[in-house]
């Protein structure tokens, strides 16, 4: 199912049931449960396959009701792929939390819930694309200096030095540097529209927050066995190298690395 | 990006609860000696040449 979605129009999705097992089974203890594990499977230029674990969550086995995966990554990752690109294959399996009589069978023992047509038979996995224009909903890079910082300031970043050398702490402590460039993320991010907050409420608000940040090498003197000798060590995430806007709990839309 | 934070990071890493308080004289003459300037200077370019995730 898909929504909001400029460019994805092309993409159709297949779902495809491979049932492994025809055994019947009892169902026992109350608190009996299957990990459903969601898999990405890419199939290699010589014909091999190889799968990467998305997501897995142990689910009661006799309990109903909505459980959500996240394959948002995934999916981004694919979508940065070259062209001609494979095919999103997603790979749902279930297990049974203990192995033993019906293990092989534990498929079954999930459901999914038939979607669209009422009185479906089978159900089938649902995968959910919900895609943001970034022209409208990402940060706009750099702050111009010379627009003052306002409520409605679109996610920015904005840049500030920091000065070692005014700090108390610092004196006679860092010796390099004596300061530095870095930049903040500020300013606010367009929400997401009215019924995807609505369903998912979990993802909180969208925020502008520091997506891609690089380290800070300094040199500290250090006390050793009585005597002072430089030393080089390396602060992480204390440049920000790109701000975005991204809920709290939700993948920040930017480039992967395979 | 404040300078609590540049100290928490700076204790963390060097696995120090306090900032040490050195004397004006520990460090005066204190020569950087050249492999760690080398050192320091590869890290500062590869701090602008590469990124790294964040959040």
């Amino acid at each position: 199912r898909f929504s909001l979605s400029q460019s994805f129009r092309e993409v159709v999705g297949k779902f495809l049931l491979s049932d492994a097992a025809l055994r019947r089974h009892g169902l026992s203890p109350r608190h009996a449960r299957a990990r459903v594990t969601i898999e990405w499977l890419r199939v290699r230029e010589d014909g091999s396959n190889r799968t990467s674990l998305i997501d897995s969550k142990l689910v009661s086995l006799h309990e109903s009701g909505w459980k959500t995966f996240d394959v948002t990554e995934a999916v981004t990752f694919w979508q940065q792929l070259g062209q001609p690109r494979q095919p999103l294959l997603l790979l749902v399996s279930v297990h049974r939390e203990h192995l033993g009589p019906g293990a092989s069978s534990a498929h079954k023992l999930v459901r999914f819930a038939p979607q669209g047509e009422p009185g479906g038979v089978q159900g089938e996995p649902q995968l959910e694309l919900h895609t943001l224009d970034l022209k409208d909903y990402g940060a706009q890079g750099n702050c111009d200096p010379e627009v003052p910082l306002t409520e409605g300031t679109r996610c920015c970043r904005q840049e500030m030095f920091v000065d070692l050398q005014g700090m108390k702490w610092a004196e006679n402590w860092i010796l390099e540097p004596p300061g530095f460039v870095a930049h903040e993320c500020v300013g606010s991010c367009r929400q997401l529209p009215e019924p995807l907050s609505f369903k998912w409420p979990f993802l909180g608000p969208r925020r502008c927050i520091a997506s891609e940040t690089a380290a800070l090498p300094m040199i500290v003197s250090i006390q050793e066995g009585g005597r002072t000798r430089p030393r080089v060590v390396s602060l992480p995430n204390m440049r920000v190298k790109q701000c975005s806007c991204a809920s709290d709990g939700a993948p920040v839309p930017s480039r992967l690395e395979p | 990006l404040t300078g609590e934070q540049i100290l928490d990071s700076l204790l963390q890493q060097l696995h120090l609860r306090q900032a040490p308080v050195l004397d004006r004289a520990d460090v005066e003459g204190l020569a950087i000696p050249a492999h760690v300037r080398a050192q320091y200077l590869a890290l500062l370019q590869h701090s602008r040449r590469d990124r790294s995730r964040g959040k």
